[in-house]
Order: structure tokens, then C-alpha cells, then sequence
């Protein structure tokens, strides 16, 4: 992974070799695995993190779903690295590594990423094509089977909302969701990594209901951000997705959650718009730290709450 | 970066406050080819709410003459969204 770098901007082409070095120099924590390939025929790399052993309770985290929030990409790998580094050394990062498995989808939208580096930075959907249009992609947090298409998403696609010709029409949704219903019996929490907004978010989305355990999950979402301010002060909103951003249909958190996932949750990191999309890399390291406290007590949270 | 260069292309944000707003900004979007940020999409913008978006060059008076003409509270957020592009990678690592 020539050229890798935890506080940069990597490109497609070094996070995939990166996948490979993380795992082949940390075989006794970290595995990889294909779940599928992306519309233009990339493998879907999923890192496996946690001490090897049977049946553990695991977390599911992806990155990368809209190709323009290049922060989620970093987040990921962040994650990652600190696993990495503090595993044997941290005692919170090592309890969790040893009761539980984290698995870790670096890019979920790796052709929307790639196409973000190499044609329009401002691309936000996949890159599949379809009949009957010459417009391209799908908004992959539109296309899955919640709510499907319901609110706050669009038939056309040409918008930058689509939600696709049909639910888990889009290959990198379908492996995701396949890989979930695969592994419901252990995924115990899935996590979404999103920009910008700062913001920390629970179902529903596609609709105004509340989840069965709201109550838990307002609390959690408060305690996690608390953490999350410590580091350097940055302030976190947090509430159910309809109420407290807008009401959109389709997205994989309230899908997770009706999987029977009761903890799941969308991060919208930094920043609230001085740079959205466009965050400078210095910032890299204080948004992955401080979001790195929020996951570790949701994951402690997580392994208490079985 | 072989793509598009965004040269003088601007990011708003418009602080909406009525449905009347709402509107008037449903309306701009349907004269000018306009990226939303935050929220994703015209449709889910509501009231007590800001709007951040994206608008090509040549539409930034425009967009900026419709805004005023309509007394819509407005700030730019990124003037030149290509300075911005070369601004981001600031790592030191670089």
C-alpha cells in the first residue's frame, strides 16, 4: 500500500492494497473477504477485526456509501489503524477486540468513489447504468427494501436521490444486505458512516414511528456524543432520522434495524458545511478520534447489552 | 484530477424560514441546474431549516440576484469550490 497514509486522502486503488497489508500483517486479528462486486466489477472488500475465536458478538460498520464524503473512507481506515495499534495496549480497545468482532467495510460505493477521484468530485450515487436513460447511478442509502422509495427519495434517474428501479437493485446493496441477513444471528449493532452534519442518527427515516426501544437509543445517541465532544468539543446533534434531518426512505440503517439489528445508528461527521464535503485532510485526525470515542462506548454499550 | 475543475463555482447557504421560502426555493431549482448538499434534495427541504447547495459559475449572479430579488437570508459558504478541491489536501503528511 505504497503511498498510505492514515491522514490522507487515499485513492481506491491504495485502500485496496491497504486491505490486503492490514490483514496479511495481522492475521491473529484481522481477516479479509470478498462480499460481492460492485457494478463495474470491483471486488467489495470486507476487513474482519477482532481476536479469531467462535461465536462472538459482532458490530457491522460500513464507509463510503455516497462517493463525495471522502471522510467516511478515512473513518474507516482510522478505525482500523487504532485497532491496530492500541489492541494489546489500550485495555477498552482490547477487552472489545476480544468479545467482539467488528466487521469493517472500508467503500461501500468503490465506483462512485473511484469516479469522484478521477472525472467528477462531486459525485455522490453509484455508477450503474439502466434502459430507457442515459443518466447513471442510484443513491445507494435510497435503495434498500425500507420504506423503499416511500419519502424524501425520487422515481427519476437522473436525481441525485434515485432510489433505483427496484429495492437492492444495485449490486454493492445487495451484497451488503446479503451479507447481513447472512450473519444476522451475530451482528448484535450496525453502524453507517456518513458527512456532513454532524449528526448521529436512529431509525426511522421513513417514517415519523419510533423504534420499540427509542428511549434506549436517545440515550445512547446522547451518551455516545458526549464522549465524542471530550476530545474537542465538537457538538453532535442526535435524534431519529425523519425528525431530526428529514424524512427519507430507503436507507440501510432502518433496514438494519428491521432486520431485527436493534442498534443502529447513521454518523454524519464533521464538519457543518464551513468545508461539507470537502474537509481539509488536517482535519482527518481530530474527526477520526473523536469519533472513535463514540464507537468504542457504543461498542462497550453493545457487549453489555447482549 | 482529469474531470471537471468547479473553477468559480460557489456553495450557498439559504436560511429558510416559511413554506413561502420553501417554495421560492423549489422554484430556483427548477430554472437552474442547482447540487444540493444539505439535504440531499429539493423535495426534503422544510421550513426553520438552511439549505447549503452548489451552483455552477456562470449561474452564481443568478442565483444571488434571485435571492436578494426575494429577501432570502443568505451566506456563501465556498466562493471558488476549485480553491477548495486544492485546499483539502493539506495533510502535512503530504
Amino acid at each position: 500500500a505504497t503511498g498510505h497514509s492514515y491522514e490522507k486522502y487515499n485513492t481506491w486503488e491504495t485502500i485496496e492494497a491497504w486491505t490486503q497489508q492490514v490483514s496479511t500483517e495481522n492475521p491473529g486479528l484481522i481477516s479479509r473477504s470478498a462480499i460481492g462486486t460492485t457494478f463495474e466489477g470491483r471486488t467489495m472488500y470486507l476487513l474482519k477485526v477482532g481476536k479469531a475465536g467462535p461465536n462472538k458478538p459482532a458490530i457491522f460498520m460500513d464507509c463510503g456509501f455516497h462517493a463525495r464524503e471522502w471522510i467516511s473512507p478515512a473513518f474507516c481506515q482510522w478505525f482500523v489503524r487504532e485497532a491496530i495499534r492500541t489492541y494489546g495496549r489500550e485495555i477498552h480497545m482490547t477487552e472489545l477486540l476480544d468479545k467482539l468482532d467488528f466487521y469493517v467495510l472500508p467503500v461501500l460505493n468503490i465506483d462512485g468513489y473511484i469516479y469522484t477521484w478521477t472525472k467528477n468530485r462531486m459525485w455522490r450515487k453509484t455508477r450503474s447504468t439502466q434502459a430507457g436513460t442515459t443518466c447513471i447511478g442510484t443513491d445507494p442509502n435510497r435503495n434498500f427494501d425500507a420504506g423503499w422509495c416511500k419519502v424524501g427519495a425520487s422515481r427519476k434517474p437522473c436525481d441525485d436521490t434515485y432510489c433505483g428501479p427496484a429495492a437492492e437493485s444495485e449490486k454493492e446493496t445487495k451484497a451488503l444486505a446479503n451479507f447481513i441477513r447472512s450473519n444476522l444471528s451475530s451482528i448484535k449493532a450496525y453502524l453507517t458512516i456518513h458527512s456532513y452534519s454532524q449528526m448521529m442518527l436512529y431509525p426511522y427515516s421513513y417514517d415519523y414511528k419510533l423504534t420499540e426501544n427509542s428511549a434506549e437509543l436517545n440515550a445512547l445517541a446522547k451518551a455516545s456524543i458526549k464522549e465524542l465532544a471530550t476530545l474537542h468539543g465538537t457538538k453532535y446533534t442526535y435524534g431519529p432520522g425523519a425528525t431530526t434531518i428529514y424524512p427519507a426512505a430507503g436507507g440501510s440503517d432502518d433496514w438494519a434495524y428491521d432486520q431485527g439489528i436493534k442498534y443502529s445508528f447513521t454518523f454524519e461527521l464533521r464538519d457543518k458545511g464551513r468545508y461539507g464535503f470537502v474537509l481539509p485532510e488536517s482535519q482527518i485526525r481530530p474527526t477520526c478520534e473523536e469519533t472513535m470515542l463514540a464507537i468504542k462506548h457504543l461498542a462497550r454499550y453493545v457487549l453489555e447489552h447482549p | 484530477h482529469s474531470g471537471e475543475h468547479f473553477e468559480g463555482e460557489s456553495v450557498f447557504r439559504v436560511n429558510v424560514e416559511d413554506e413561502n421560502q420553501v417554495s421560492l426555493l423549489h422554484k430556483l431549482a427548477g430554472t437552474t441546474e442547482i447540487d444540493f448538499w444539505k439535504p440531499d434534495s429539493v423535495a426534503q427541504i422544510k421550513p426553520q431549516s438552511t439549505v447549503d447547495f452548489r451552483v455552477k459559475a456562470e449561474d452564481v449572479f443568478t442565483v444571488e440576484d434571485f435571492l436578494e430579488r426575494n429577501k432570502l437570508q443568505y451566506e456563501v459558504l465556498i466562493n471558488n469550490l476549485r480553491l477548495a478541491f486544492e485546499g483539502q489536501f493539506d495533510s502535512h503528511v503530504r
